[in-house]
């Protein structure tokens, strides 16, 4: 099984 | 006064169609230096970012620093359904203006215009970093796309396998399993090339839904370029008419993580 990650865990909100 | 024509007016038209399914609304952001729109989709699973560098436009104004135009893809969609293959496209806003103007003209024959309303829309950037990827993947567009459609139809997922050689897309699904594999091409005829690009294999699974979602811009150019590093978002990349000097409408999508 995978889970769907956040694309906001890997670029920081500025 | 923001104004900017566009001879080729179906560039505009491919890039909203190419993002209309992902994001509701989104914000241009104009400067002197072009058009730039970023916006995550509903679930904040990816990114869309786009570039319009000025030289992509026939004629390009903005007196102030910047502008902030708020649009509703729908009713951006539903207006360029007005313009015509070869028609050009004049956009223009006042600096305090409510409306975006959009004038779709063929010659001198036929000239139409829609004033659309602006909206407001709260919109958080993120900061995308200049990424070195460790694989880079050139393939036609029509090859990605065929490639996420078919998969489609035995998972939910695919995952993308580059390695020295080649790329593997494969699919686990209920029914079984299944792969294709590009072999690194780069000495056919420039429509079929396949430019793989690897300092270190990867490997990593990602959501079909939003990758068949990115094939909708696949008219903006003939090649697509996927950037990919361990556990980081997956690149999409589409230049405008193949020409990066022109712009980019670039997609981030974010990994499946392995348990």
């Amino acid at each position: 099984a995978a889970n769907q990650s956040s694309i906001t865990n890997f670029f920081q909100r500025k | 006064m923001f104004e900017a024509v566009l001879s080729n007016g179906s560039t505009l038209k491919k890039i909203f169609e190419g993002i209309k399914d992902l994001c509701t609304d989104v914000n241009f952001d104009v400067s002197s230096e072009g058009i730039k729109l970023q916006a995550m989709d509903s679930s904040h699973v990816s990114l869309v970012s786009l570039e319009l560098h000025t030289d992509v436009f026939e004629q390009f104004r903005c007196d102030r620093d910047s502008m902030t135009l708020g649009l509703n893809m729908k009713s951006v969609t539903q207006i360029f359904k007005i313009c015509g293959n070869d028609d050009s496209v004049t956009m223009r806003a006042e600096d305090e203006g409510e409306t975006l103007e959009f004038t779709f003209e063929k010659g001198e024959d036929r000239v139409s215009t829609f004033e659309l309303k602006l909206m407001d829309i709260d919109s958080e950037h993120l900061g995308i970093p200049d990424t070195e990827y460790q694989c880079n993947v050139k393939l036609p567009c029509s090859e990605y796309q065929r490639i996420c459609r078919d998969m489609a139809g035995f998972g939910d997922n695919m995952t993308i396998d580059c390695q020295k050689g080649g790329v593997t897309f494969s699919v686990d699904g209920e029914v079984g399993k299944g792969k294709i594999f590009l072999k690194h091409q780069p000495n056919v005829e420039e429509k079929h090339k396949v430019i793989v690009t690897v300092k270190e294999g990867v490997e990593l699974d990602f959501a079909l839904r939003y990758l068949n979602n990115f094939a909708k811009a696949a008219p903006l150019s003939d090649h697509v370029q996927l950037g990919l590093n361990s556990d980081t978002p997956l690149s999409v990349r589409f230049d405008i008419e193949d020409k990066a000097t022109l712009g980019s409408l670039k997609f981030f999508l974010a990994p499946k993580i392995k348990e």
